[in-house]
C-alpha cells in the first residue's frame, strides 16, 4: 500500500 | 536496576488502555530521564509516541538504559489486578529477560507482585518530525471523543475542516449524513472547556475513524486534545 509506505518513511526520516 | 513507582497504579492503567488496541507489543525504553515508547500501530498507518518523565514517578530509579519489550495483553492483564489506588512499583534487574510489577494497597495489608517475561523486540528509530502545522486546534478530550464515537455511526471516515472560525466535523454514508461545527471560544473562562485554533491557512482533511477512536482512548489522560494538521501529513 503506497499510502501505508509513505507514512512510514515520514516517521523514520525524523 | 530499574524501579519506577507510582502512588497510584491508575496513572499506568489509563496509559496502557490509551496504546494496548494500537500495539500488540511495544519496547519500553528507560534511561535517567524516563521512559520512551514508539511504535508504529499493528497496521504501520500510526505513529504512538510516549513519554513518562522521571519526574512524573513518585520514586524513579534507572542506573543503566534498559530496553524492556513487553506483549501489552500481558501487562493488561496484570494491571488488571491493580486496584486504582493501589501503589505501584515497576522493578527490573540489569540486563534481565524480567520485569516484575508490585502492587501495595494504600492500607499496606495487601501485597501482590507478578513477574512477566519481556521480550525481544526489533527496534525502529521512530519520531514525529517537527512540522509547522497549518492549524493546531485544541479542543476538551471529552468532546473530541465524543464527536468521533458519534460520526462515526455515519461513515468510515471523518472530515475534518479548519478556519480561523471554528472546527467542523463531517461524515455520511448511507444512513445519511453528520456535521458539527464547533466556534472558537470567545472568551478563555476556563481553560479546559475553551476551542482554541491557531491557523496558518484553512485546510481540509478525511481520516479513519477506526483511528481517531483508537486515537480517543488517551481521552481519560488529559482534558484537552491537541489536533495538529496540514495536507499530507499526519494528524
Amino acid at each position: 500500500d503506497v499510502d501505508q509506505l509513505k507514512i512510514e518513511q515520514y516517521y523514520k526520516f525524523n | 536496576m530499574f524501579e519506577a513507582r507510582l502512588n497510584a497504579s491508575n496513572v499506568l492503567k489509563k496509559v496502557l488502555d490509551a496504546i494496548k488496541d494500537l500495539l500488540n507489543e511495544a519496547t519500553f525504553d528507560c534511561s535517567d530521564s524516563g521512559i520512551q515508547l514508539q511504535a508504529m500501530d499493528n497496521s504501520h498507518v500510526s505513529l504512538v509516541s510516549l513519554s513518562l518523565r522521571s519526574d512524573g514517578f513518585d520514586k524513579y530509579r534507572c542506573d543503566r538504559n534498559l530496553s524492556m519489550g513487553m506483549n501489552l495483553a500481558n501487562m493488561a492483564k496484570i494491571m488488571k489486578c491493580a486496584n486504582n489506588d493501589d501503589t505501584l512499583t515497576m522493578k527490573a534487574q540489569d540486563n534481565a529477560d524480567t520485569v516484575t510489577f508490585m502492587f501495595e494497597s494504600q492500607n499496606q495489608e495487601k501485597v501482590s507482585d507478578y513477574e512477566m517475561k519481556l521480550m525481544n523486540l526489533d527496534q525502529e528509530h521512530l519520531g514525529i518530525p517537527e512540522t509547522d502545522y497549518a492549524c493546531v486546534v485544541r479542543m476538551p478530550a471529552m468532546e473530541f471523543a465524543r464527536i468521533c464515537r458519534d460520526l462515526s455511526q455515519f461513515g468510515e471516515s471523518v472530515v475534518i475542516s479548519c478556519t480561523k472560525e471554528g472546527v467542523k466535523f463531517s461524515a455520511s454514508g448511507d444512513a445519511g449524513s453528520a456535521n458539527i461545527k464547533l466556534a472558537q471560544t470567545s472568551t478563555i473562562d476556563k481553560e479546559d472547556e475553551s476551542v482554541i485554533i491557531e491557523m496558518q491557512e484553512p485546510v481540509t482533511l478525511t481520516f479513519a475513524c477506526r483511528y481517531l477512536n483508537s486515537f480517543t482512548k488517551a481521552t481519560p489522560l488529559c482534558n484537552q486534545v491537541q489536533l495538529s494538521m496540514s495536507a499530507d501529513v499526519p494528524l
